[in-house]
């Protein structure tokens, strides 16, 4: 995903830890790289 | 100038300030001199992150994921997940802070996320309650804090010795040593003072530093420290820390001793007065006196650069319907530019001659900010925008009266994001109570 701004932003999995246990999620975070 | 003096910090919080009172603070983006000023476009509202649980009554340090509902330039205001419409427990927090961490930091680091107690049988499957609101939403890069501490680097270190404009005699500089660096501020001391009190703040990238050796190059008189009085221990400031200065281009047409111009007033920031050239120096520099107010010995000439945001052409304060000032003793007003040339026989100084660029700043009136009082330039203070014409800032200082407002340029080093001061460790000036101004 690129921003009007130009700003890119990539689609990581996100690693989640509860009481009840871990999971993982689909987050979007600005491109780190740039 | 009417001094400001320091007031204690305690009590005072920009959350609540700017909660209470419905405004608004310029984002980080506006100040790129400042810590994550150039990246900041990855913080918005809805930014999900990871956050110290405070509602919890487990004898651990437990954290929870929260959105930001708001932001005011470094800090922003949070809402736990679950809350949804909830704002009881809505907290503001320094969003550049040590506990501040992008979803997924608690498991890459073995904590468990732990639901804060009001909230904790809202829900009885919360796994299913993440995944719904955290899919597809966006968190802060993973490098955000190596960020942060990357951009709290300067390449000011004590014991640098720079040129600095004397701030008795504003129309020379002596060289003074790097005392302290707080947030790219420095704190200068006077190579001959003996016992470190004469000092002098500003920012590193301040038009009034320069590396030894700036004045000579350029013609700018300079007072000479005493050799006796020169410490080994100290060394020159490298000359490519420091800002570099637009270039520009001396034709045929370029400014010439006694033409007439619209300049701020170094001594009294709040007003643009009749100014003149007073002396040419090389690399574009310029001595500018202002007019009626000027010591015999030229003492209290300043140097700008051709290509400053703090001088104007004839007429632009009519144009832009702000006060002139007049010179000091003229008695023919309203001020006209037209008979003030004509009685003193001089010119304006030509336009094209003038920096018109004005930068996509992103300053509304009305916005919040931190910014010095460049009168007394070690405090930093809660202001305001009022004014704003092409990219000339008017900075008030909030309880203070409006005399001691202050002409800024948008690019200026002196203003700096809400939550600068907390972020930096800098002291923070709070708005004058009423007992001050009294």
């Amino acid at each position: 995903g690129t921003e009007p701004s130009g700003r890119k932003w990539e689609q990581k999995q996100v690693q989640i830890k509860t009481l009840e246990g871990e999971f993982s999620v689909t987050m979007w975070a600005s491109d780190d790289k740039k | 100038s009417v001094n400001k003096a320091p007031v204690t910090v305690e009590g005072f919080s920009w959350g609540n300030y700017i909660t209470s009172n419905n405004v608004i603070a310029a984002p980080v983006t506006c100040f790129r001199h400042a810590p994550m000023g150039n990246c900041w476009g990855d913080i918005a509202e809805g930014v999900r992150i990871e956050v110290p649980n405070t509602d919890s009554n487990l004898p651990t340090k437990v954290f929870w994921i929260s959105g930001i509902v708001k932001l005011a330039g470094y800090n922003a205001l949070l809402r736990y997940e679950g809350f949804e419409n909830d704002s009881s427990l809505d907290f503001w927090c320094n969003i550049c802070g040590p506990d501040i961490h992008p979803v997924g930091w608690c498991a890459t680091s073995g904590k468990p996320l732990v639901p804060p107690q009001s909230i904790q049988h809202k829900y009885t499957n919360w796994k299913a309650f993440l995944v719904k609101r955290l899919t597809g939403a966006k968190t802060l890069p993973p490098d955000f804090s190596q960020k942060v501490s990357e951009n709290m680097q300067y390449p000011f270190k004590p014991s640098m010795r720079v040129e600095v404009v004397d701030k008795t005699h504003l129309c020379r500089t002596r060289v003074a040593v790097v005392e302290s660096v707080i947030g790219g501020r420095l704190r200068l001391v006077y190579e001959e003072s003996e016992d470190k009190t004469d000092d002098f703040w500003c920012h590193m990238y301040s038009p009034l530093i320069h590396p030894i050796g700036w004045s000579r190059s350029i013609g700018h008189r300079f007072k000479r420290t005493d050799i006796l009085k020169k410490q080994e221990s100290n060394y020159d400031a490298p000359s490519h820390l420091f800002i570099k200065v637009k270039d520009v281009e001396q034709g045929s047409e370029w400014f010439k001793e006694g033409m007439k111009l619209e300049a701020i007033d170094p001594l009294n920031l709040s007003a643009i007065c009749v100014a003149t050239i007073r002396k040419v120096l090389a690399e574009g520099y310029l001595m500018i006196g202002i007019d009626g107010s000027e010591a015999a010995d030229g003492s209290d000439w300043f140097c700008y650069h051709a290509s400053s945001p703090s001088i104007f052409p004839v007429g632009f304060c009519e144009i832009n319907k702000i006060e002139l000032t007049p010179p000091r003793g003229y008695t023919k007003l309203p001020f006209k530019w037209f008979d003030y040339l004509r009685e003193t026989g001089s010119i304006a100084a030509p336009v094209k001659l003038f920096n018109k660029d004005v930068p996509n700043h992103g300053f509304r009136v009305g916005m919040k900010l931190e910014a010095v009082d460049l009168m007394e330039p070690r405090l930093v203070c809660v202001a305001t925008v009022t004014r704003i014409i092409h990219r000339l800032l008017r900075i008030h200082f909030d309880g203070w009266e409006d005399e001691y407002d202050q002409w800024v340029d948008c690019e200026s080093p002196d203003l700096y994001p809400v939550g600068w001061c907390q972020l930096t460790g800098y002291q923070l000036q709070p708005p004058a109570p009423q007992s001050n101004k009294d």
